[in-house]
């Protein structure tokens, strides 16, 4: 099936802001907890602070963490802003 | 700026650097780890041992992809380069470099000495500042080593967790980044300007004040390469062909102009140094091993120049790198070291280094 390469680059680039926005816009646990064995089998009992906030809402803060026009949407711009190298520590709160 | 308070409880803190990239000799990374802890050393209380075995308050280590315990996974070569842990227990305050980059000491690949004095502001407290000078901006940006790679925000933030650096050491930390780009008596202080920042000196080591450039006059360019003050109390800026007019902190209508407007002819492309005589209004301009001299009252380039500098000026054999007039005494620098000329007696007084104005 012919791989139609603006689809590619499209899925390519959606991975790449879900990646980021994961990486660096969802509220991380200390890491120290992180470190022990923790039983998986009840999500409430992790103690994680799911993260509700949207993807929308995260890129949101993204862009306007960087001083990039607030769309919510992955343009150009915040596309290559993503993927400047850069340190691995989040942007919000620890 | 952004903080993870508590930070640490204490100003002595211990690092150990737990292995070394194959990147770099062992001696350029000690070093790049020691004048990144010298960065934040130099601005709060803070002070920096080093230990070889055992636990360190700071643990630094090069490491790829799922990294012993840590939580956090690194992603090959390019994003991201490394990460580090807020003040604490545990991994608290460790550091760990992506060994997939390539680590060096100079501008190519990622320079180790500015993304280690980046996470070493992570292992103190600090989070990242949406700043785009900041040293704590998120994206890797590399700036001249010759230049103090904290901005005022980063400073700022580091002194809101553990306060200012003791007065005894004011000015210290400017000293390893002096580099006279230009040096001027301006607004009646002494002013150095180096390619981002303004580093007024106060008289009497009454200390030493840093700002970016863009803070007096966002509309100057970074990069100056000479300035003066003329006998209208208006500031020349010169960058390469082109030159500012500023009074006060207004950059003059119709600025910037070309440099050939004052008279030069077209093969001179860039002003080393300028100074101008306020008892006689003329100003000298130094380029290479000449100089040239322009008379403010009527605006226009002196007969018979360019002459040979070292003819008018003995001792000054080098190429001008800065120049201003204090007390009517001259100071030429060149590189690290600076001359005191007496333009009455027409020789050399004395041989300083060209630090020697912060105290160091």
């Amino acid at each position: 099936v012919p791989v139609h390469p603006e689809n590619d680059s499209q899925g390519d680039n959606a991975k790449l802001v879900q990646d980021y926005l994961n990486k660096f816009y969802a509220v991380e646990s200390d890491p120290n907890q992180l470190g022990l064995k923790i039983n998986v089998s009840d999500p409430k009992k992790l103690g994680w602070r799911t993260n509700a906030e949207s993807t929308t809402q995260k890129l949101q803060k993204m862009q306007q963490f960087f001083g990039l026009k607030v769309t919510g949407k992955p343009d150009t711009e915040t596309l290559e802003m993503m993927k400047k190298p850069r340190c691995g520590v989040p942007d919000v709160g620890l | 700026y952004g903080i993870t308070l508590p930070g640490w409880k204490k100003n002595n803190l211990t690092y150990r650097i737990v292995n070394h990239t194959p990147d770099m000799s062992k001696k350029d990374v000690d070093k790049a780890v020691e004048k990144a802890f010298e960065v934040w050393s130099s601005v709060t209380p803070l002070v920096f041992s080093r230990i070889h075995e055992g636990i360190a308050d700071i643990m630094i280590a090069f490491g790829t992809k799922a990294h012993g315990h840590c939580p956090r996974y690194f992603d090959g070569p390019l994003g991201i380069l490394a990460h580090a842990f807020p003040p604490g227990i545990g991994f608290g305050g460790d550091v760990h470099f992506d060994e997939d980059e390539n680590w060096t000491a100079g501008s190519a690949g990622f320079n180790l000495f500015l993304v280690a004095a980046h996470e070493f502001g992570h292992a103190l407290g600090l989070s990242h500042s949406n700043d785009q000078r900041a040293l704590m901006f998120p994206n890797y940006a590399y700036v001249s080593l010759s230049e103090f790679p904290l901005s005022p925000d980063d400073i700022s933030g580091i002194q809101s967790i553990y306060g200012e650096a003791f007065k005894s050491q004011c000015c210290s930390h400017y000293c390893a980044y002096i580099e006279m780009f230009v040096v001027s008596y301006l607004l009646q202080n002494l002013f150095h300007i180096s390619i981002r920042h303004l580093w007024r000196v106060y008289p009497d080591n009454l200390g030493v004040e840093r700002e970016l450039i863009s803070t007096f006059w966002p509309a100057l360019s970074p990069g100056i390469e000479a300035a003066y003050e003329n006998n209208k109390d208006q500031i020349l800026f010169f960058k390469g062909n082109r030159f500012w007019a500023v009074s006060g902190y207004r950059v003059l209508l119709g600025y910037p102009k070309n440099i050939n407007t004052l008279g030069f002819p077209k093969g001179v492309k860039k002003i080393d140094a300028a100074v101008c005589n306020k008892n006689t209004g003329k100003t000298d301009f130094f380029i290479g091993d000449k100089y040239w001299r322009f008379d403010e009252n009527s605006q226009s380039m002196e007969k018979g120049y360019p002459r040979q500098t070292v003819k008018d000026f003995p001792g000054i054999n080098q190429k001008v790198d800065a120049v201003f007039q204090q007390k009517g005494l001259l100071y030429f620098f060149h590189g690290s070291k600076q001359w005191e000329f007496d333009p009455t007696a027409k020789k050399v007084i004395r041989e300083i280094k060209s630090n020697s104005w912060f105290n160091c």
